[in-house]
């Protein structure tokens, strides 16, 4: 029961929070042509650790907001029109802050285990690892 | 100085899980 597919079956979560998880799902989406929904769920934990002082992470926050949400990519199309506005208004003020972009996290995520997660579940590329 | 590029992909690739 403690092996690494039973542990990917459990919850997106715990199949994003293991490597090989993580690599199969990633080359899933890069199949789907979304795979831009999973960098971006990662920049988001990535930009949350960053220090608030340093220079550096506003940058990131621009970054991440020009690459995802500006354009209209897979990402920006997923999100609801509040919270790419509620971003851009914080990169605007140079308001950083850890959480702003979790509310943005949290909606790719729904999609995601909705949509991309279950069809991993059944993709032959997840069914030809098991 | 770090490109945009490359500070987004420092970013990622610091969230990605690491080998136990």
């Amino acid at each position: 029961p403690d092996s690494p597919l039973a542990r990917w079956t459990k919850s997106l979560h715990s199949l994003l929070g293991d490597q090989d998880g993580a690599h199969l799902f990633r080359t899933f989406l890069e199949r789907e042509k979304c795979v831009d929904t999973l960098d971006f769920w990662f920049a988001c934990n990535g930009f949350r650790q960053m220090d608030l002082k340093d220079t550096k992470t506003l940058r990131v926050a621009k970054a991440i907001y020009k690459r995802y949400i500006e354009n209209n990519s897979i990402v920006a199309k997923q999100l609801k029109p509040a919270t790419k506005t509620y971003i851009r208004d914080s990169i605007k003020k140079q308001q950083i802050d850890s959480a702003m972009f979790d509310q943005a996290q949290t909606e790719i995520q729904s999609t995601m285990e909705e949509n991309a997660y279950q069809m991993f579940l059944t993709s032959d590329i997840y069914l030809e690892y098991v | 100085i770090d490109s945009e590029d490359d500070l987004l992909q420092e970013c990622i690739s610091s969230a990605m899980p690491k080998k136990k």
